[in-house]
């Protein structure tokens, strides 16, 4: 995870995610 | 009697089509004279812009965001440029013979030729011709769009059987779609799930080129690019 900062950090900006 | 409720199954291709994103624009550097390395460094940029905006989009497909951080990574390094190319193919359709990279950057065969991108373009040309001919619906791509993340074969999957739940809903809600609108064509799931094989060769092909790119160290690339890149090698 430390080498995809990037992704891990945008991942975890939550924006409304939607559950089945 | 009431009408027979709508199955969430349809809920799945609607709520796709309104988290579908925005446009975005190139926008080629007008400072910067005209050259392979200018086409080049625009599309690394264009492709770094993208990224932000698919992840974005990779928590709206439902059940997404109900994964691991772990695994919703895994499946975002394995499919992003398949997810990237399926968008270009899709903004293709209505041209003749050119990749609509964004609304601002058309790119024909010799354009591709002096950036050295002609065999990825004869690649995503095939794709296109494919889904030209299957009159491919928006529907249908943002439900593939879907399925293609979902579907990445990444090795890193911690919870095989999550991801495999959605793999099935996303089937299913095409399936479902197909055998409402398509009644004349009961294979037609079927002939746009067997577009993905391609699709998986043309990515893989991209991240060779742009991989290979990197390496020459000539066009300047942002991190998150590079990230994505060095996660698929």
């Amino acid at each position: 995870k430390e080498k995809h900062k990037i992704l891990h950090r945008l991942l975890q900006n939550s924006s409304s995610p939607v559950d089945l | 009697l009431p009408p027979p409720a709508k199955k969430p199954l349809t809920k799945i291709v609607s709520h796709l089509l309104v988290a579908e994103p925005e446009k975005i624009y190139a926008m080629p550097d007008p400072s910067m004279p005209e050259s392979d390395i200018k086409a080049l460094t625009t599309l690394c940029d264009l492709a770094d812009r993208e990224l932000v905006v698919i992840i974005g989009w990779a928590k709206h497909i439902p059940g997404f965001s109900s994964l691991s951080l772990g695994d919703q990574m895994s499946l975002l390094q394995s499919a992003w440029m398949e997810i990237l190319i399926l968008s270009i193919v899709f903004r293709s359709l209505p041209y003749e013979d050119e990749l609509v990279y964004a609304e601002d950057y058309v790119m024909d065969e010799e354009h591709s030729r002096l950036t050295g991108l002609l065999d990825l373009y004869v690649s995503i040309l095939q794709l296109v011709r494919k889904y030209k001919k299957l009159k491919v619906e928006k529907e249908e791509f943002v439900t593939l769009k879907a399925i293609a993340l979902a579907n990445s074969d990444s090795m890193h999957i911690e919870d095989v059987e999550s991801v495999q739940k959605l793999q099935d809903a996303l089937h299913e809600a095409l399936q479902d779609y197909e055998s409402c609108q398509h009644t004349e064509d009961p294979r037609r799931a079927g002939k746009l799930l067997m577009t993905l094989p391609l699709l998986r060769q043309t990515a893989t092909k991209a991240i060779q080129h742009f991989y290979s790119i990197k390496m020459q160290g000539k066009v300047p690339m942002h991190k998150l690019f590079l990230e994505m890149l060095e996660a698929k090698v």
